[in-house]
């Protein structure tokens, strides 16, 4: 963009494609920590540089993801942005990327002696090279789908048992560590069939220091009715036909990406407000989550 | 009309606010343009999965030699003028180029199967000047 052009002396903030890099000349390309990650560039700047005969459509071929994941990224893209494709203005989240993975392989084995009502344990491999040096986690979520036929409105209560698995090659006295967690939740299953964990904090600490291989065994059993009301636990319902996607929220700080809180700053004529921290603590969602006597306070100690 | 055709304006009357439109502003003036495309178009929509279209728009129109207010152009555009009309016509005249941009919000499948979706900065020309 014009003022990007004033300040780094580069003719333009485009990205070479891995495989045109080698051919444009340095001033053109980007540092490979930043290269990945720009989807929409790489073509762009192939369509520019291939002048005159159209072989850019001849592009590697990629790989398909899951329809559930794709459906659930059109949802989350139709709450986020307007017909035109532009960002909703109503500062609802702090995110301006969202990566959803599906693990890269999958061994599934039966732990005999975790859970009587055990059907399903996973071992997952996220492999999370797309996130790049500069897109900083603010939010990470396993996002289970629920088989069609679980009945809508049922009470389900699950117990999960997670653990992250962390390869320490430098050390030779324990070169796998793993923190593990267990906890239940329990919800009335909806007309979606989502059900969201949030891993934050187990894996702020892992990218942050760019691990890109995540690997988790999550062992997820769900089962019909509601303990507190004292309900007999019924039979266990079949979670889910596919292992759990990984859900990143972003916030990418590069100058491609779209900064809402500056855009926000330039629309306000009166002096700016503080500017809101962006770590882990602040909800990517925004104030949506939260509940509105908090907004009121808020408000009114502004 | 038919006694005297002469006497007659060339554009219908019944069209008044744009007949008037041509005294007040000249003609080909810096202004934002529609310009519509789909990703299918350009082949991107195996990959680029929202949105289906996009309208990034774009300026072109002469740059008038005094350029005031109406353009929120520095003076170094005037300065830029009087460059090019005293001083060394090498110099090109200012140029219509965009001013303000809105963003994009962009859903993709990455060659690896993920699934992404980024808010781009300046995708979407909102306004033109002249500098």
């Amino acid at each position: 963009s014009p003022h990007s052009r004033g300040r780094d002396k580069t003719p333009g903030l485009l990205e070479a494609p891995e495989d045109a890099a080698s051919e444009l000349n340095p001033l053109w390309r980007l540092p490979k920590g930043v290269r990945r990650g720009y989807a929409l560039l790489p073509p762009l700047l192939k369509v520019l540089s291939d002048r005159g005969h159209q072989n850019w459509e001849s592009e590697a071929p990629r790989l398909q993801p899951d329809s559930r994941a794709l459906r659930y990224m059109k949802r989350l893209y139709k709450m986020s942005a307007t017909k035109e494709g532009i960002p909703k203005a109503n500062k609802s989240h702090l995110y301006n990327t969202v990566r959803l993975f599906t693990p890269c392989s999958e061994c599934k084995h039966r732990h005999r002696d975790l859970m009587k009502a055990d059907v399903h344990s996973v071992d997952l491999l996220f492999n999370l090279d797309r996130v790049t040096a500069l897109e900083h986690l603010l939010k990470s979520v396993l996002l289970y789908s629920f088989d069609t036929s679980v009945p809508t409105s049922s009470s389900i209560t699950c117990t999960c048992h997670l653990s992250v698995k962390e390869h320490d090659f430098s050390s030779q006295v324990c070169p796998s560590v793993s923190h593990s967690i267990a906890f239940s939740l329990h919800f009335e299953v909806r007309k979606r069939k989502w059900v969201e964990i949030d891993v934050t904090s187990f894996l702020q600490p892992l990218i942050a220091t760019n691990r890109r291989n995540i690997h988790m065994a999550v062992n997820f059993t769900c089962l019909m009715g509601d303990p507190q009301h004292n309900t007999e636990l019924e039979n266990t319902v079949n979670t889910a036909t596919v292992p759990p996607s990984l859900l990143l929220y972003l916030n990418d700080t590069s100058e491609q990406a779209y900064h809402r809180w500056n855009s926000l700053r330039h629309r306000r004529k009166s002096p700016a407000r503080p500017r809101q921290r962006n770590g882990p603590g602040v909800d990517p969602m925004g104030d949506k989550g939260k509940d509105t006597s908090q907004g009121k306070r808020a408000s009114r100690r502004r | 009309r038919h006694e005297n055709p002469k006497a007659v304006p060339a554009t219908p009357p019944y069209n008044l606010s744009e007949y008037f439109k041509q005294f007040l502003f000249p003609q080909n003036e810096c202004e934002l343009h529609n310009f519509r495309l789909s990703f299918s178009q350009l082949k991107w929509d195996r990959w680029i999965i929202a949105p289906h279209r996009y309208s990034p728009q774009y300026c072109k129109g002469d740059c008038p030699r005094v350029v005031g207010h109406r353009y929120g152009s520095p003076v170094h555009t005037m300065v830029q003028n009087i460059i090019y009309e005293k001083l060394d016509s090498s110099v090109p005249k200012p140029s219509c180029v965009p001013a303000e941009y809105s963003p994009l919000s962009v859903l993709t499948i990455e060659p690896d199967g993920s699934i992404v979706y980024k808010e781009y900065e300046d995708m979407i020309a909102t306004k033109c000047t002249c500098r």
